[in-house]
């Protein structure tokens, strides 16, 4: 299963994971 | 049978070539009649394929609902409670789970894999980061970056349509059925509007300021009081006579209350969605904003419960009825349109930088997709073979009712939403 986020941010938004990293949940995934 | 085994010589030979073609014929009528190449509108906006290499086809061939939907039944079925410690650990152990956050460590009180695939955990063990974007789920992040000309890239180099993904806005569609949820709350649905910000919220008679209610300075301290016009007393009770407790009760205050705990909501949230009609579709960014995406995958293994990733406010829901191709990895390198042609919910509203969208994509393993505060939902149904809804159309249902002033149904941030069940 997979789930997929769509969002409208301000372009200084940055994502701080990267790709293949392992999450979990509450853990940030990026910030403004 | 053991000499037979090991002795008996393998013998290669070709097939007949009628058996190819036949194949081929076979292949070619299933790809044309069964839905496969879908025309995602009347008007060719987007047309969604099965394409990939061979071992994509050969998926494609296969019943992969009615396959869900057996693995689903038989990991419905009770286990043996002497069997449970055991069945479950060997499964942490084959797909490292990790026992000691679930909430019932007790594993006997899991009936079946399934009941134990949907595991909570417990209070504490996901802390919920300081970040106005958390993850929603626990799992691997595939794949994350910006959108451009509103095609998302499943893997590098391969894209999908925005469009095809969350569906367009058509209500004229034959195939989009919209569906009002039954509100959970005290509110009075007949009054509920959608306004702008010079109007106000007229509900049972009392009006509201919007821009008072809401707000637009920075301090949480502000009071939130709704206006109560001259004109718009509530009329007395008709037996003139009301107890303490039955004015308490009146549902006009019932109403306010709500009325401005919403409001008070979407002052801590930034959100002010039901202020301005927008286009949930994601296609009317803001100047100096961009559309932005992230693809989490859930292991096997893994807790299978999304959460709110941030503090945003649900307004609509849209369930694609489609295949349940694997999403793994491997094949979401191999199979294109991967996200577009299986089966998701795709749920479409605000939070304070705009849109905000979240899908929960199915799978042959977990082909249903729960959602706690929508009880309407129903993923991965049988349906017979000649009322089975083309990939692509997908039914529609509204969260307006779950609040007036917001709009849609307000999450916080960590709040748990569903999951993903086995089959």
């Amino acid at each position: 299963s997979t789930v997929v986020l769509v969002f409208e941010a301000p372009l200084s938004f940055e994502f701080k994971v990267g790709a293949g990293q392992k999450v979990k949940v509450g853990e940030v995934l990026g910030d403004v | 049978l053991s000499a037979a085994w090991k002795d008996t010589p393998t013998k290669w030979y070709p097939l007949p070539l009628a058996v190819g073609a036949l194949l081929l014929v076979a292949i070619d009528y299933r790809k044309n009649h069964t839905g496969k190449e879908v025309h995602l509108d009347e008007h060719g906006n987007e047309v969604v394929k099965l394409k990939g290499p061979w071992q994509v086809h050969v998926l494609g061939a296969l019943p992969l609902r009615n396959l869900s939907r057996l693995w689903g039944y038989l990991n419905s079925l009770e286990l043996p409670v002497w069997f449970r410690p055991f069945g479950f650990r060997l499964y942490s152990y084959i797909f490292g789970c990790n026992l000691d956050e679930i909430e019932n460590t007790d594993l006997t009180q899991y009936k079946s894999l399934g009941d134990f695939f949907y595991r909570r955990l417990k209070d504490g063990v996901r802390p919920i980061a300081d970040s106005v974007l958390v993850s929603p789920a626990d799992g691997k992040v595939l794949h994350f970056g910006t959108i451009s000309d509103l095609h998302v890239e499943q893997v590098k180099g391969i894209t999908y349509s925005l469009d095809a993904f969350l569906g367009v806005e058509n209500p004229s569609s034959p195939s989009s059925t919209v569906i009002e949820i039954p509100k959970t709350e005290h509110h009075d649905n007949k009054n509920h509007e959608v306004v702008t910000d010079e109007e106000f919220a007229n509900v049972n008679g009392i009006q509201y300021s919007l821009g008072n209610l809401l707000g637009s300075g920075s301090t949480k301290s502000q009071q939130h009081q709704p206006r109560k016009t001259p004109t718009s007393t509530p009329s007395p009770s008709s037996s003139g006579t009301q107890t303490p407790d039955q004015t308490h009760l009146d549902p006009s205050q019932s109403v306010q209350d709500n009325l401005a705990h919403d409001a008070t909501v979407a002052y801590e949230m930034g959100v002010r969605p039901a202020l301005r009609r927008r286009s949930t579709s994601g296609s009317d960014v803001q100047e100096g904003h961009a559309l932005n995406f992230v693809v989490i995958y859930l292991a096997p293994g893994d807790y299978h419960r999304f959460h709110s990733p941030t503090a945003w406010i649900v307004q609509k829901r849209r369930h694609f009825v489609g295949e349940l191709f694997s999403v793994s990895p491997y094949m979401a390198k191999r199979l294109q349109n991967l996200f577009v042609l299986n089966e998701r919910v795709a749920l479409l509203g605000r939070w304070k930088h705009g849109f905000f969208g979240m899908v929960p994509v199915g799978a042959t393993n977990v082909g249903s997709i729960k959602i706690n505060f929508d009880s309407a939902l129903r993923t991965n149904e049988l349906h017979p073979r000649r009322s089975h809804p083309p990939p692509g159309t997908y039914t529609e249902a509204t969260y307006s009712s779950a609040s007036p002033i917001l709009g849609g149904k307000p999450l916080n941030k960590g709040e748990e939403m569903g999951g993903f069940c086995l089959g």
